[in-house]
This record gives structure tokens, sequence and C-alpha cells, in this order.
């Protein structure tokens, strides 16, 4: 079952349409394994991507360079599928039949 | 019915078991129709929720084509148990019922939907593997027979919007192609995904207006003036190539190229703080407010024929 550990879903917003191309840029990089849940559309509105652990900071040394604002929209990934099964299975316990 | 939880995700054997459960519970209303087979072999249910006549025009809603939006899937589910628990009750429903049936498919992509609880919860794509890349599945949100192949879409397969080889390539795709087809009486056609709280209308793979945006729009309008209403959701609307960005293949360009009308799309809750993940409470108020505009979309389908 794959994880994702140290997975984060960065939100970044583009303030200016060359900001927009360097993030479009960063969307054709297959190398990354980034997965892009909002896409890149116009200025201002943002782009929210899952960073995978290990490039991690590879994206993000990239953003900064290029002065592009970004934050965390989710801060550690397994942590809320964690949440997510549990409370799956908690709600599967089976109930007494009357 | 009755006892299902509609406020938690359930598995795709659980939505199996409830769309037969509510077949046998509501004869008289629902059947179940197998309009094909998924690439590993699962069926393509679709609910028909109909009072009688032969080949009425038709609503189509579908839910979770891309597999990890699993508050669409999850919609659905309450869509149902709501049109039978409003049936000869909310007058609205009754009449659009009177007159039309309602075709539901909850688990567009079960393969990718039972992957996303066995194998990847951030699987989107069918899972059909890609000849010569070990990258498997096609998103079949860009599968369609309109614009395929055009910007908008990936030729990688490796890519979350990899397109396919071919326009309805996916055995997904292709059988509500069939279906749309062959009913060949269908008015409103519904595609349900998530996130980012959006109502969208054709065109995403130009930019061209189709002949019918103003009358789109402002059903789009007042849709989503009637799901604001219950929680205060805010939503954008417009079409897909104006409100997100250009998306070739996708499936409502092609409904509408059919000649189905109010051809819709949306995106629903949230606008990015939980994305994918949103918690199960919120499951039932955004089944909620949706149905608010869905509703407002059936019924000005249903008053206006074409």
């Amino acid at each position: 079952k794959v994880t994702f550990e140290g997975h984060k879903v960065l939100r970044i917003v583009p303030k200016d349409e060359v900001q927009l191309s360097l993030i479009k840029d960063l969307e054709e990089m297959m190398e990354f394994e980034l997965d892009f849940w909002r896409g890149v559309t116009t200025v201002s509105n943002p782009v929210d991507v899952r960073v995978p652990f290990h490039v991690l900071k590879s994206v993000k040394d990239y953003l900064e360079t290029q002065n592009i604002d970004y934050s965390a929209m989710i801060e550690d990934l397994q942590m809320i599928l964690d949440k997510e099964q549990k409370e799956m299975a908690a709600a599967r316990v089976p109930q007494p039949k009357n | 019915t009755d006892s299902f939880d509609f406020a938690n995700y359930h598995t795709l054997g659980e939505i199996y078991s409830f769309q037969d459960m509510l077949v046998a519970e509501n004869p008289n209303i629902v059947s179940k129709i197998v309009i094909g087979q998924s690439y590993e072999g699962r069926p393509l249910n679709v609910l028909k929720f109909s009072t009688g006549g032969t080949n009425r025009p038709a609503i189509w809603i579908d839910t979770g084509i891309h597999s990890r939006e699993w508050v669409t899937q999850a919609s659905g589910l309450w869509f149902a148990k709501k049109i039978v628990t409003d049936y000869g009750t909310d007058p609205a429903l009754t009449a659009i019922l009177s007159q039309m049936d309602i075709f539901l498919e909850i688990a567009t992509n079960p393969d990718g939907y039972a992957f996303t609880h066995s194998g990847n919860r951030m699987w989107r794509k069918t899972r059909k593997p890609n000849p010569g890349s070990s990258c498997v599945g096609v998103d079949p949100n860009r599968n369609w027979d309109a614009g395929f192949g055009e910007p908008g879409a990936s030729s990688n397969p490796c890519s979350e919007t990899y397109r396919g080889p071919s326009a309805h390539s996916e055995s997904e795709v292709k059988s509500i192609v069939d279906f749309v087809k062959s009913h060949g009486n269908i008015k409103a056609f519904i595609s349900i995904h998530s996130y980012s709280q959006m109502l969208m209308y054709p065109y995403g793979y130009k930019r061209t207006p189709t002949n019918d945006a103003a009358e789109l729009h402002k059903v789009a309008q007042k849709a989503i003036s009637d799901l604001t209403s219950l929680y205060g959701t805010k939503y954008t609307y417009g079409s897909i190539i104006d409100t997100i960005y250009q998306a070739s293949g996708n499936t409502i360009d092609w409904t509408y190229e059919q000649g189905i009308k109010y051809s819709y799309t949306f995106e629903l809750r949230d606008t990015g703080r939980y994305g994918f993940l949103l918690p199960a409470s919120q499951i039932i108020p955004t089944a909620q407010e949706t149905w608010l505009a869905l509703m407002s979309i059936m019924d000005h389908t249903s008053k206006n024929p074409y």
C-alpha cells in the first residue's frame, strides 16, 4: 500500500504572469513526481500540489529562488490519511443485532 | 438503507450492496442497470429512478469518475436515498419524476475507487496499464471525443491528466458513451467532481462560447444561489475554460456536442483546506447543499423541454 509519509500539500499563489509560467514549468517536470491537486490557472488563483518528501527541498528551493509565495495547505498527508482510516474503521464496528 | 451510514466513507463493496438494497426496497421506482464493465471486470452500475413509461426524457448524474474525490461517491449515495425519500412528498421532485427518468452512476470509476481503498488513496485515473509505460491508468475526464488530443490534456501516461491512446479507449467512458447514444433522450447531464466549489458548463477545450451559453449561465447562477442558501458555501460558475483552465476531452463537452444542452460539471467542497481528504463530517452538508443545485438544474430541465 502506498503511504505518504512526509508528503506535504503546498498552496502556491502566482503573483504575475512570470510566476505563473514558472509554476507551469514545475508542472511539466515529471521527475519531481508532483501531483497537482489544483492546477495552474490564472494569476492570484492558488495552485495546490502534493510534494513527495524526497523532492520537498528541491521544490521549496525552486519556489524560493523565484520568489514565489507558498504555504503548507496540508502539513502531513499521512497523518490525515491515518485519521481517515481510523474513522472508517470505527464507523464499521458491527452494531448489536436486535 | 434507512440505517446506512451516510456520514461516513464506504468501500466499493458497501456501495454495491447499498445499490442492491435500495433497489430491493423500492422496486416501484428504482432499478439497477449494468452499462458495462470496468477494465478489471467490475460492473458499471447505474441506478434508474423511473415512475414508468418508455424512453422518457432523462437526466444523468455521475459521481466518482475521479476515484480519489471521495466526497462525490459519498454524495451520490445520499442523492440516491434522497430521491426515493422525497418522491411522493417533495412536489418539485415528484413533478420531475412524473415526466423524466433520473440515471445515477455512483461509482463511475470503480477500479480506481477500489484502488483508493486498497493501494493508493490518492489515485485519480482508471487502472488500465499503458503499453510501453510503467505508469498505469488514463484520466477518464480527458478521454472523451471532444477536442481529444488538443491542449488541456497530457499525452504522457505518467501524467495525472493523461488522455489515453484514443478517445473512448477506457471502458468506463465508452460504456457511458454507448448508453447515452442508445438512450437518445438524455436532456441533462451532470458530472460531479471535487474540490474547488465550482459549477461549470461547456466548453473546456475551446474558448468559443456555446450557443446556449447565456441560458446555461443563468441556470448555473440560480443553482448556485440555491446551493449557497443552505450553508453559505461560496461557489464560482462559468464555462470550464474561463472558470478553471483549458481541459480537452472532458465529459460535458462531449455530452453537449451530442445535443445534451444542460451539460454541467460540479467541483464540490472544499476550496483547499482538505482537498480530496474532506472529513466525513462534511459529507452530508456537502450532499445537502449540492442537492439544492441539482434540483434547480433538474427543475429547469423538466420545465424547458427541447
